[in-house]
């Protein structure tokens, strides 16, 4: 799965 | 979340706030650039489409809706609030912001992590926001004399995306799979515009001047 953590920054 | 990236956060804030506090109490926007207010609103815009479709906690809504929320008021501010905008230099604030944003658009287009609507707007923002404060730092540059709080702004912007960076190596050590070039490499940009300002930042404070930019 992709991971999308980045997105969880502002 | 790690003390990096909530510090960079509260530096942003923080910047924000400054901005916030010298147009409202002051009545002043005299050294800002509305170019780069205008482009930091649709940077916003453009990210922050998630905020009702992904929640992710509290705190990330809350930040997101503040950073919408001044963001779009320093513009309404400068616009046309009828005692602020006469501070609004136009004459000096000439970068032509708008070339900016469709190499932005088409760099989006072409680099991107998922070749979807809300992705590609994502990516815009990232690339966007790299290159915003251009126009800022060119008024800074034409501006003789620069006000501390002025100064302090964008000071409080570029330690708030150095922390970014110390953030993300952090995380990366840390977390798995967290590999983001796209992120990263607009990011290391958008710091390294700094650099220049910080030098001379630092400069002024040792030796206990006015901040003053060469011409």
């Amino acid at each position: 799965t992709k991971d999308e953590s980045t997105k969880d920054e502002l | 979340m790690n003390i990096f990236r909530l510090a960079g956060d509260m530096t942003h804030l923080f910047s924000v706030l400054v901005l916030l506090l010298k147009i409202h109490t002051i009545k002043s926007c005299a050294g800002i650039s509305l170019k780069t207010q205008e482009l930091y609103a649709l940077v916003f815009a453009t990210r922050y489409l998630d905020i009702f479709t992904d929640y992710i906690s509290l705190y990330n809504t809350c930040m997101k809706l503040i950073f919408l929320g001044s963001s779009f008021s320093i513009v309404w501010y400068i616009r046309r609030h009828k005692i602020v905008r006469r501070s609004y230099d136009k004459e000096q604030d000439t970068f032509r912001h708008h070339f900016l944003i469709l190499p932005c658009i088409i760099l989006a287009l072409l680099i991107n992590e998922k070749f979807t609507v809300k992705e590609v707007m994502w990516t815009f923002s990232l690339y966007l926001e790299a290159v915003a404060i251009l126009p800022q730092l060119v008024l800074l540059q034409r501006t003789r004399n620069i006000d501390n709080l002025t100064g302090q702004y964008i000071f409080l912007l570029g330690a708030y995306r150095s922390l970014y960076i110390l953030n993300w190596i952090y995380r990366y050590f840390t977390e798995q799979h967290y590999v983001h070039w796209i992120t990263w490499i607009s990011g290391l940009v958008q710091t390294l515009l700094y650099a220049d300002f910080f030098y001379y930042y630092f400069h002024s404070w040792k030796n206990n001047e006015k901040l003053q930019l060469p011409a």
